[in-house]
């Protein structure tokens, strides 16, 4: 199935 | 010294019923710019991101940047004891731990005031690119509610599929599938009732739908809501709020192994 990816992955700490 | 003061306090109270499900402690930034916050879910999964402008406030004091670490669900306890029409002032002194909440009726014959303890809250605090989306959609946020709610109650997960159709939102349970198709729809008496579907190229995109009915909190600020959709890139729900800003919510998708 698909799992579920987090925020983290895209947006970075500024 | 910080000083916010909101005609149309019934504004903050629905921003708090917006964010107090998906976020437990957060800190509120205030700055020249306005009154904003961005927090992440406790599993990573959603981001939210407030914006309240200075301009829409009716008196606005800020004389230096200051982050409140306040508990939601207490700030919302705080909020409810606020009528409906009253007029509602943030203040703080610099360096103090504590935020005031005043709450005067409108027509000034009650004013109460509610002091509650900030705590000190570690946050990241994320860089959100600006990105061109695939696919913006816009509708009614009723209806989005609606489908959202209505598809929870067959699956877990919902695939939001956009074409020149229209938008699709699929789900699959043990009792069955389901498929809402809205298609655009600019002839309507009012705008705020429109479907509109502004797309680059088709996309195709898979979510939580426990996520999505939480940022269904947010129906009461708004008539309408964005959904902007790219492949991997998480979905952006955003309510404005008249006149003074927006809740944004990030919502990472779900990806085939």
């Amino acid at each position: 199935g698909a799992k579920q990816s987090i925020i983290t992955n895209f947006f970075k700490i500024a | 010294m910080l000083e916010l003061r909101l005609v149309q306090g019934s504004l903050l109270k629905k921003v708090l019923e917006a964010i107090k499900e998906l976020v437990t402690d957060a800190n509120f930034d205030c700055s020249a710019t306005g009154f904003s916050l961005q927090a992440m879910d406790s599993s990573h999964v959603a981001l939210v991101a407030l914006l309240l402008r200075s301009e829409g406030f009716e008196h606005y004091r800020c004389d230096r940047n200051l982050s409140m670490g306040m508990n939601l669900g207490n700030v919302s306890k705080m909020l409810r004891c606020a009528g409906s029409d009253d007029i509602i002032t943030i203040k703080a002194d610099d360096g103090s731990d504590t935020v005031t909440f005043m709450f005067e009726s409108p027509n000034q014959d009650k004013i109460a005031d509610f002091e509650m303890k900030l705590m000190d809250i570690d946050s990241e605090h994320l860089g959100i690119p600006d990105a061109e989306y695939q696919a913006i959609v816009r509708m009614p946020s009723g209806e989005f509610a609606r489908i959202c709610k209505d598809l929870s109650s067959i699956g877990d997960t919902v695939i939001i599929s956009v074409t020149k159709e229209g938008v699709k939102f699929s789900t699959a349970g043990d009792i069955g599938t389901a498929n809402i198709v809205c298609r655009q729809n600019k002839t309507v008496d009012k705008p705020e009732e429109a479907t509109v579907i502004e797309m680059q190229e088709p996309v195709s995109l898979t979510f939580a739908l426990r996520y999505l009915n939480s940022f269904t909190k947010a129906t009461p600020l708004s008539e309408t809501v964005s959904i902007s959709l790219s492949s991997d890139l998480p979905v952006v729900v955003e309510y404005k709020i008249a006149d003074m800003g927006y809740v944004r919510y990030y919502l990472a998708p779900k990806i085939e192994e």
